[in-house]
């Protein structure tokens, strides 16, 4: 480059070798987190037990031929066509599985956590909520399933929307929670909070193993918002 | 493109290759287990500069025909990168949620010179 103009690796061209590979892995680790609008690199994550992935894994590989059975214009792994040039916006799919919070005996709360880093930049595009239950007889049993959001008066939480299903047999239910984590993503801590209530006889909605293989999930998809157009004046 | 040798002089592709074990990342970044952090190095000497096909672009044509009017008024050339792809990450972020993302431009396939 032109003597003074700044390039990242113009300058470590001329740096002793074990100092520019030192140089280099510092300015590979800063251009990934940048571009993760990471601050620092996560604490050590705590994975969620392996029959639980693949069991996610599973029904996201699903879904993902359900729709594009139903839109044949998609590719053949489920991926949207390719976009106009220009539209290369950095897209997000995001696995979140549940944490549990207060119980009674036939009712559970679940959270679901979602990072900063990607909630304050991008927008939803789609996000579906999987359930599974373990029903204990066969014949149509109601089950309720509410989202609450964060009570802007208080620490509590308000009703936002309730579904009522009749659960026929064991079996996974897949919801579309598309709006409510839109609704999420301008908050300080985006967390959706979902309640699940079953018959008295069930017992508790959910697995009693937190490793077993039928823990409820969420997958989002999410976009970088287009940057703000700049007014010509 | 071209890919430097051992010592590279005129503008070339250096290769280099993070491995995250390497960096202590490898717990939080589940796939690829490292990145190509090629970058472009070498000089441009007027010679070399904007000969199509390293840099092809509208901009190249232009200096050209600065060049061809006077070699005085030619500029400075630079040696950048001149194709890139994305790096896909899967990852787990502060929640340990799984995140899998497409970064735009982070690998830098080839270089020339503008």
């Amino acid at each position: 480059a032109a003597k003074g103009a700044w390039c990242p690796a113009c300058g470590v061209a001329a740096l002793a070798p074990g100092t520019q590979r030192d140089a280099l892995l510092a300015l590979a680790k800063q251009s990934i987190l940048a571009k993760l609008r990471l601050p620092a690199r996560p604490r050590v994550p705590q994975p969620p037990s392996r029959g639980a992935l693949l069991t996610a894994l599973r029904r996201m590989r699903a879904q993902r031929s359900d729709t594009a059975a139903a839109f044949p214009g998609m590719l053949r792994d489920g991926r949207d066509p390719p976009r106009s040039p220009g539209m290369g916006l950095q897209e997000y799919e995001i696995l979140s599985f549940a944490e549990s919070g207060s119980s009674t005996s036939h009712s559970v709360r679940l959270h679901f956590r979602f990072s900063q880093e990607v909630a304050g930049s991008t927008e939803i595009l789609q996000a579906t909520l999987y359930l599974f239950w373990a029903a204990p007889s066969p014949g149509a049993q109601p089950v309720t399933v509410r989202l609450l959001q964060p009570d802007p008066a208080g620490p509590n939480r308000t009703l936002a929307r309730e579904t009522r299903l009749e659960v026929q047999r064991s079996g996974w239910t897949s919801l579309d929670v598309g709006a409510a984590v839109q609704s999420l993503f301008g908050q300080e801590t985006p967390r959706l909070t979902v309640e699940l209530e079953v018959p008295e006889d069930w017992g508790s909605p959910l697995p009693s193993d937190h490793s077993d293989s039928h823990w409820p999930f969420v997958v989002a998809k999410a976009r970088a918002r287009t940057p703000h157009r700049v007014h010509r004046r | 493109g071209v890919n430097c040798g051992g010592d590279p002089r005129m503008c070339c592709r250096q290769e280099f290759f993070v491995d995250f074990k390497e960096i202590g990342w490898e717990d939080w970044i589940i796939q690829p287990e490292g990145y190509h952090m090629n970058y472009c190095a070498g000089l441009c000497p007027l010679h070399m500069a904007g000969i199509p096909g390293l840099a092809a672009s509208f901009h190249t044509a232009v200096l050209n025909r600065i060049k061809a009017a006077s070699a005085a008024a030619a500029v400075d050339s630079c040696c950048v990168p001149t194709q890139r792809r994305p790096l896909s990450l899967l990852y787990y972020d502060r929640d340990s949620n799984i995140v899998k993302t497409d970064i735009p431009d982070m690998i830098v396939d080839s270089c020339g010179c503008t």
